[in-house]
């Protein structure tokens, strides 16, 4: 069955809608049968970003790659134990649905703690966590001596991904791989770049998460939302006005060390 | 009874608890009485800044202005309205105890529709709308064309708003105003920057809200989260090993210039 891959962080705007996307088209273009699912039913960044996709595709007369995708719309029911129900079923058979006839299935989640949010984590194989150069970001996963950079205490993100590591290991001894990326970098190193680093290797040993390669702050990761294209693409169009830049190819060659970091089940180097 | 502030944005990272925190702290120094809400109950970004604050100041000795402040705890019912009766008696008997000593509250709201969420915007006299440049952000609020920039259709947080704002008309004869702040702004101009800003005019005349001057990208708005300090404080420190620059004195009349656009009922210019 296809190879699981959740974009996960309970912290908002760490880039997991932009990071699912970009690894999506990244892996069709490698030739891969890829579908994806949107858990952000409310927001639908994800599913919003591949309708445009699908409009421009129609629009300009480009062929672009296209994953099957599906979201799961909110529900709404007095009893929480009902909602969670309902949300469980049309997860279930989307995923049904797709599970065989793809290599690679890369699910969005919301910057929040759903049950959707849970249960995605706990049907992944492959875990990828961006997050902002913060130490507000940070603050999800652990707290830490603001002097000493030890790990105080571990926070709600890092529980929570502890638990579903477990309940998976529990249920069919698979191992979830935990990826994080630093995401929005600024280009500059700065006192609090590398504040950050220091802190996420300290903690990367202690939860059990490898850290890869950071990905830059680039308007090209978002300018192209409305048309649905990525740093994957080909962006020149006389439409659209625009050129190939040298932080266009920076752009994509982040993103594909980032797939080369998952280690996913790929005949590649 | 005090002038109430929600910062609100349901898209994740907009900077809502940045600028909430940044908010407070600015008006404390100003002479004000403030006091800080947070309704990310899981979250609590704005909560763990403030007591990182109240123990900086505890250990050098600093003496720093501080907020009266609590939070709403996240409440797990088998009923959903059972929890949102819980949920509403929290925030309206914590409101109680503060609303009359104090000229202003700032609240910070979640990155996601929740009924706290909802609740704040029918109770603020001023809501803050943090934004990333960025379209991805926007979709939220409304979907564009992708050529001409014409608003397509209103988005659910948008909505989300304008239902408030009705309610509080309805309820008060009240006028909610709406102010717009783009944040973490890059120095260098760029073709997405230039449309967001022309996508954000032509909103702002269809949904009503007056749009601020942005608040740039700066280190300065984060590194020191874990210390409680902000832009407005004094930063030069030994133990922290830092020293004043231009961009700690730009950050601080980013947020100044915030304050002023806000047109608070304040003795001020
Ligand atoms: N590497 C990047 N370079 C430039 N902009 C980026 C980058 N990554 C994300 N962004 C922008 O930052 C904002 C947050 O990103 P995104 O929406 O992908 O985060 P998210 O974690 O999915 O947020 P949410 O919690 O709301 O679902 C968006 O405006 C997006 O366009
Ligand atoms: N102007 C800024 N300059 C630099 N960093 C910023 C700025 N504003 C926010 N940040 C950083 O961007 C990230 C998102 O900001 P913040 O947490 O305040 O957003 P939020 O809207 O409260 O997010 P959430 O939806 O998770 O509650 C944080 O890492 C924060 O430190
Ligand atoms: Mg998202
Ligand atoms: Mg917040």
């Amino acid at each position: 069955t296809a190879h699981v891959i959740v974009c996960g962080n309970e912290k908002g705007g760490s880039g997991k809608s932009t990071t699912a996307v970009h690894l999506a088209i990244a892996l069709l273009k490698m030739g891969h049968r890829v579908a994806t699912v949107d858990l952000d039913g409310r927001q639908l960044s994800m599913t919003r970003y591949l309708e445009n996709r699908r409009r421009w595709a129609a629009a300009s007369g480009n062929q672009l790659e296209i994953p099957q995708h599906f979201h799961v719309p909110p529900v709404r029911r007095n009893s929480v134990g009902e909602a969670e129900r309902s949300e469980f079923k049309a997860l279930m058979e989307g995923l049904a649905e797709i599970e065989y006839r793809h290599d690679f299935i890369v699910i969005d989640t919301p910057g929040s703690d759903t049950y959707l949010n849970r249960l995605a984590h706990r049907i992944c194989d492959t875990l990828v966590t961006p997050l902002n150069d913060s130490l507000v970001d940070f603050d999800v996963l652990a707290r830490v001596d603001a002097v000493s950079n030890e790990v105080i205490e571990i926070s709600q993100y890092a529980e929570s991904v502890r638990d579903a590591r477990r309940e998976r290991r529990n249920a069919d001894n698979a191992m979830l791989d935990w990826v994080v990326v630093r995401n929005r970098m600024a280009f500059i190193n700065s006192r609090n770049e590398t504040k950050v680093d220091a802190c996420l290797r300290k903690l990367s040993a202690q939860l059990g998460f490898r850290i890869s390669d950071g990905i830059s702050e680039r308007v090209i990761f978002r300018e192209f939302f409305p048309v649905g294209l990525t740093a994957l693409d080909e962006l020149e169009d006389r439409v659209l006005g625009t050129r190939p830049t040298l932080s266009h190819l920076a752009a994509r060659q982040e993103i594909r060390r980032l797939v080369q970091t998952l280690r996913l089940p790929i005949g590649e180097d």
